[in-house]
């Protein structure tokens, strides 16, 4: 059987929110290691990628590698119905047409026992390449998604710019264009405010805000954000979460052809 | 114009 035992539920919530909204349908892979799951958006232009490892569970039980077939509409309908604070289970067996969730309240006065039906999706599997990057700026996730939802007021676009002077998102549109600066090491929140560059070679990359916007869906779960950015290369955008694993998403770029 | 590319372009199908 396969039993996932997560004391902090509302991480299962917000890496729910993190992905609804760009996957329709994917399969949770359950193993020793942990769960993961990789899925492209209906158009092929963006990919999420996440890892929650066994060891972030409590208890975490696999005997067997199994595949969940989920809709991640009806399982985020069902992330809605745990507290905040609940302590959620995954349950199956080892041949499963079903998954099971129970939340338990923290002083374990309500159980809540939701099954669900699972589908057979037939996934593409994409083989990511080892990237040496031209550039890979971290920054404090709430000010990449305030930088997402400002110039997605200008433009479909934003330009990423990023030399030895800093970084500078940009974007452009009927009434005008918008810039947006960051310098490194740059204070912007009180903790964890940090900008930093790592810069190999200078970069210039256009990309769609509508799937960065989708990206930082995820900012609950981090305070951090990096992107990777390569010439021509997909932008690699990472929310590192405390304890568990990740969330990795793949966006192709805007080219002049 | 920019072109919108499909990350097909640039991961392998596994």
């Amino acid at each position: 059987m396969f039993e996932a035992r997560l004391v902090q539920g509302s991480l299962m919530k917000k890496f729910m929110e993190a992905i609804k909204d760009l996957v329709k349908e994917a399969n949770w892979d359950c193993t020793g290691t942990g769960i993961s799951l990789q899925a492209m958006d209906t158009s092929h232009v963006s990919l999420v990628s996440l890892l929650l490892r066994s060891d972030g569970f409590d208890p975490y039980r696999c005997d067997r590698n199994i595949s969940l077939g989920i809709n991640m509409e009806s399982m985020a309908k069902i992330m809605k119905c745990a507290s905040n604070d609940d302590v959620i289970t995954i349950r199956s067996e080892d041949h499963p047409d079903n998954v099971t969730f129970v939340f338990e309240s923290p002083n374990q006065e309500k159980v809540c026992d939701y099954e669900m039906k699972l589908m057979d999706i037939d996934s593409e599997h994409l083989g990511i390449p080892d990237t040496e990057y031209d550039a890979i700026i971290s920054m404090p996730a709430s000010e990449f998604q305030r930088i997402c939802r400002d110039l997605s007021n200008i433009g479909d676009s934003v330009k990423i710019t990023c030399n030895k002077d800093g970084v500078q998102f940009s974007a452009q549109g009927d009434t005008g264009i918008g810039k947006i600066a960051l310098k490194q090491n740059a204070v912007i929140d009180k903790e964890d405010g940090q900008v930093s560059i790592e810069l190999n070679d200078p970069v210039s990359l256009t990309f769609a805000l509508r799937y960065l916007t989708f990206f930082t869906k995820a900012t609950p779960l981090a305070s951090t954000v990096t992107l990777s950015v390569s010439a021509k290369n997909p932008v690699a955008v990472e929310y590192r979460v405390d304890d568990i694993g990740y969330i990795r998403y793949y966006l192709a770029p805007k080219i002049e052809e | 114009g920019l072109t919108q590319k499909s990350l097909k372009d640039f991961f392998s199908t596994a």
